[in-house]
């Protein structure tokens, strides 16, 4: 599904260059449930916007179900990313001036769903991540465990093929963080391939598959027998 | 030196009316070091945000050092803040336009103090979080792991009285959680009042009073035996 080769990313910050990946190679199988960990800084958010299609490497490759992504145009990504991925961002890139109803619809925008039917699945997801009370208030009127709860319902309104969770749970408390969790294991279940970045040991239990970063490369990368 | 009597906070959204501090009454003395846990949603960013000056009560007093803080003007609420409060955001709220370096001067901008003098103290506190070589890097060219402490950093540099942190770790990794955690003890050893909103127990080890809330109410208000 997923396989990347010698992906490297450079920065230049005043004269001073900063090589934030230096040669990603791996490949992940449809189906899997992948957590990445690693240092503040290591890498792991520049790593998930290559692959979301959010971001360009400075070279390497990066092919997604077979097909080239460094070779197409701009609206061939912007297809990819609203059709096969849902993006739960670290910051959660909310829309202030859309209350969180209106956010988690914005997908649905792209593929022609029928106002009605938007409403509804949108309705549903918010459900789905405990927010249904909640539809009509602005992201500077929820909490700050509110705000990534409807960037997780906005992930999942399309049902991708593939969800990338930075940092999913960093503010929610335990309960919500277990609810999201186990939520992001039916959906597995179901077939979506989930990759998420953690900080969190706990949340990592979750993951068949653990691929660790520091500076820029992958120091470890196990699979974990189930349990 | 922290005093509130009743304090309620009501908000309208459309024609529902949501109380989401519904009477919080508690005094902290100078010097303690305080965790407030609870669910998402419970009201602890609206306490906090209170007790910052940053927000004003629906109803109820709040007194900081004997002062009544409801029946100050905006400019004597302006200087309390900058000058005896450190403000950590959920969110961070940092300067887009400014670097790491800029936006932790900020505060300092207020005091007077000497161009070159707060170019030394910002350096310093970003040394202290451990951002020495980020100086130059702006909010967008820093990791998730990297801006909280940036944060941190702002709210420190002016050896405030009281630092407010609201969850300062929730996106750090464990060895720069465990960093920040043990500065805020040196700091708090050093005669700094710290309250802390976290949903990590690991990070309420570090205080020595937990005040739990639940749907806007204070249901618990523990002191622990020092360990
Ligand atoms: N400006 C606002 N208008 C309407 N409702 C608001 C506003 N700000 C916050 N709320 C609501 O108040 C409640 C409490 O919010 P608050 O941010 O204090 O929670 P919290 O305890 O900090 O939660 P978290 O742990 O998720 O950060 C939430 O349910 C939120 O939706
Ligand atoms: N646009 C940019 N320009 C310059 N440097 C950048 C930029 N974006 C990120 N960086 C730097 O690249 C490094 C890696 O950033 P990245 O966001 O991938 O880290 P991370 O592993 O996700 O960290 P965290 O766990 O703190 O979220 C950081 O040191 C950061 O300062
Ligand atoms: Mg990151
Ligand atoms: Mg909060």
């Amino acid at each position: 599904l997923i396989e990347v080769s010698n992906i490297t990313k450079v920065y230049r910050v005043g004269d001073l260059e900063h090589w934030v990946l230096k040669g990603i190679s791996l490949s992940i199988e449809r189906g899997e449930f992948v957590v990445i960990m690693g240092p503040s800084g290591s890498g792991k958010s520049t790593f998930m916007n290559i692959l979301g299609c959010l971001d360009t490497p400075t070279s390497g490759t990066y092919r997604l179900e077979g097909m080239n992504i460094g070779g197409l145009g701009r609206d061939e990504l912007s297809e990819i990313r609203n059709k096969k991925i849902g993006f739960v961002f670290q910051n959660f890139n909310l829309i202030p001036r859309m209350n969180a109803l209106e956010n988690v619809e914005l997908p649905l925008l792209y593929n022609g769903v029928t106002k009605r039917n938007r409403r509804e699945r949108a309705k549903r997801a918010l459900e789905l991540v405990g927010l249904k009370d909640r539809e009509s208030h602005y992201p500077n009127q929820l909490s700050g465990g509110q705000q990534p709860r409807v960037a997780i319902a906005r992930a999942l309104v399309n049902n991708p093929a593939i969800i990338l969770a930075d940092e999913p749970t960093g503010n929610l408390d335990t309960a919500s963080s277990e609810d999201i969790m186990a939520l992001f294991s039916r959906l597995n279940a179901g077939g979506i391939t989930i990759i998420i970045v953690t900080h969190e040991p706990d949340v990592a239990l979750y993951g068949r598959r653990v691929i660790r970063f520091r500076d820029g490369m992958v120091i470890a990368d196990e699979r974990r027998s189930p349990s």
